[in-house]
């Protein structure tokens, strides 16, 4: 203590990247699937993923100009297919 | 564009309207939902039926956070607005709305109509598009309900899953479509020569003319300039082969397809006074290299070699444009006559005789 802003800052950041990416760019589970699970991607993946998507710069890196894009409000369907 | 196969394997789906939000008259609800629906019917053969018992393919339910069986959850306000499933039994064809959200039929909160056709996109089997000016693009931006909500790309990918012949019934659908040209009262918000078209403008579309061979063409404004607004209210083509677009107290000059640089800038720039808020018309006349710029009953005249606005303006157009008494909602020249349009009207200016030299109707270039 005390706690410097800036990390709490980051925090936030980090959480809300993971929550957008775990809720938008996570494969949803197919019900039907048979055999073996595709291996589960990074989070920088799914973050070039997403940057890609909304044509950001594709850095895996949540910069300001990602972390704005997604504290928009928005429809709840993942941008990526089943 | 982006498909969620397969689609409904019928085109008669009904919908059910599980409960309202308390944000808007229950009649406000069911009006928004109607006309979500009409503006994917309008584009495919696709009919849709209201029922008020049972299980719809389209169940519509507001609701909060986690919500029943549903494998999705919702966040209280701002964040997800609603969400919906692919078609198919169970959940497929569902739609929920997120009831922590301010609902309303106009610009402020979020507006249910748009929302419910981009969720309704989803339930036809359309995934997101990351086309930003498409209705099925994720994140929510208002667009005037007064104007066509599909973009080219939404029309592509509804029509992929279910063919594009409309069944279109004998009165013209409520919801709004693109502009009919030929209708009695059609009337623009802006016109210019573009070399040697002529470019109509209204609310997100724009018509390119071809005066000499009588085409026509219906484009989104956004197709050619992706960077300008709609709604623009004044443009002209002036004598370096460049556009000018004006839209309240901004301008931008495109040159081809690109916004020139530094752009928008302040109509003060210009040179007009701090109290002018908005240019109705303006027009470039190409044998004296003069620009009139028309606002309520007056008008500003500028250099366009000296790049100044001249002195002693502005003048009553009425009194240096004798009958052209009413508001200028746009003006052009074509082969040294100007064309003067207010509503649904047009007058042919002889800028040599300086007289009116007749009166026609607005879409009188549309070959109607």
């Amino acid at each position: 203590l005390p706690v410097h802003p800036e990390n709490d800052n980051h925090k936030e950041d980090a959480k809300l990247v993971q929550d957008y990416l775990n809720k938008f760019y996570a494969i949803e589970p197919d019900p039907n699937q048979l055999g073996w699970k595709a291996k589960a991607e990074s989070t920088a993946e799914k973050l070039q993923k997403m940057q890609q998507f909304f044509g950001l710069k594709v850095t895996g890196k949540p910069d300001s100009e990602t972390l704005e894009v997604m504290k928009k409000p928005r429809c709840g369907v993942p941008d990526v297919g089943l | 564009y982006g498909v969620t196969l397969p689609g409904w394997k019928k085109t008669n789906l009904t919908y059910r309207i599980v409960n309202h939000t308390p944000d808007m008259r229950e009649e406000d609800v069911d009006q928004a939902i109607q006309k979500a629906f009409e503006v994917w019917s309008t584009v495919t053969p696709l009919i849709f039926t209201r029922i008020y018992e049972g299980i719809a393919d389209v169940m519509i339910a507001f609701r909060t956070k986690a919500h029943g069986h549903c494998p999705r959850y919702f966040d209280g306000p701002l964040g997800v607005l609603a969400h919906a499933f692919p078609p198919g039994n169970g959940f497929g064809g569902d739609v929920h709305f997120d009831e922590d959200e301010d609902w309303t039929s106009g610009s402020a909160g979020f507006n249910l109509f748009l929302v419910a056709a981009h969720e309704f996109g989803h339930a036809l089997g359309l995934s997101h598009s990351n086309d930003q000016r498409a209705l099925m693009y994720p994140n929510y931006a208002y667009v005037s309900p007064s104007e066509f909500p599909l973009s080219p790309d939404d029309i592509r990918g509804i029509q992929s899953i279910y063919g594009s012949q409309p069944n279109v019934p004998d009165e013209k659908p409520s919801t709004p479509t693109s502009p009919k040209t030929c209708g009695s009262q059609m009337s623009f918000d802006a016109v210019t020569t573009l070399r040697r078209e002529v470019i109509f403008l209204k609310g997100r579309h724009l018509w390119r003319v071809y005066p000499d061979h009588s085409e026509v063409e219906l484009e989104l404004i956004s197709t050619f300039w992706p960077m300008l607004p709609s709604g623009i209210q004044a443009a002209y083509e002036n004598m370096k082969d460049q556009i000018l677009f004006f839209k309240g107290n901004k301008f931008w000059v495109i040159s081809g397809y690109q916004v020139l640089l530094g752009y928008p800038k302040s109509i003060n720039t210009l040179g007009f006074p701090k109290g002018v808020k908005k240019i109705d018309a303006a027009v470039c006349n190409k044998n004296t290299g003069k620009t009139d710029f028309f606002i309520g009953d007056k008008y500003w005249r500028y250099d366009e070699y000296k790049q100044s606005m001249e002195k002693g303006y502005p003048r009553q157009t009425a009194n240096d444009f004798p009958g052209i008494s009413q508001k200028v909602d746009a003006v052009f020249q074509q082969k040294g006559f100007f064309y003067f349009f207010h509503g649904p009207k047009q007058w042919e200016f002889d800028p040599t005789a300086n007289k009116v030299i007749r009166e026609i109707k607005s879409n009188s270039w549309f070959n109607c």
